[in-house]
């Protein structure tokens, strides 16, 4: 089912990104 | 958590409108080590209204989605 693909995709790809801010508000690398 | 949601919010929400347009999601592109498509995902993961932007409330759905594994209700 290409909709449920793209649903799993977009999860790694939001947890990307909130970990990306997180990063940038400790300053982690 | 909601001081965390705000904050993160604010960093996307750069002009202070109160919501984030898809234009601001791009602009994240130079700060976040993310793609403009990634970002582009990103929005639209978050936009599941379909509105075009996206509000504190929309935007705190995805954080919690990401933190817990399912949205707010």
């Amino acid at each position: 089912d290409p909709n449920m693909k793209a649903g799993a995709a977009n999860e790694g790809v939001l947890a990307n990104f909130f970990n990306s801010l997180l990063s940038k508000k400790t300053g982690a690398p | 958590l909601l001081d965390k949601t705000k904050e993160f919010f604010q960093i996307c929400d750069v002009e202070g409108k109160g919501f984030i347009t898809q234009t601001d999601m791009r602009r994240l592109h130079s700060e976040l080590p993310l793609t403009v498509q990634e970002l582009e995902d990103v929005f639209d993961s978050l936009d599941i209204d379909r509105t075009g932007f996206l509000t504190l409330e929309a935007f705190s759905s995805g954080f919690s989605l990401f933190l817990h594994g399912r949205r707010i209700p």
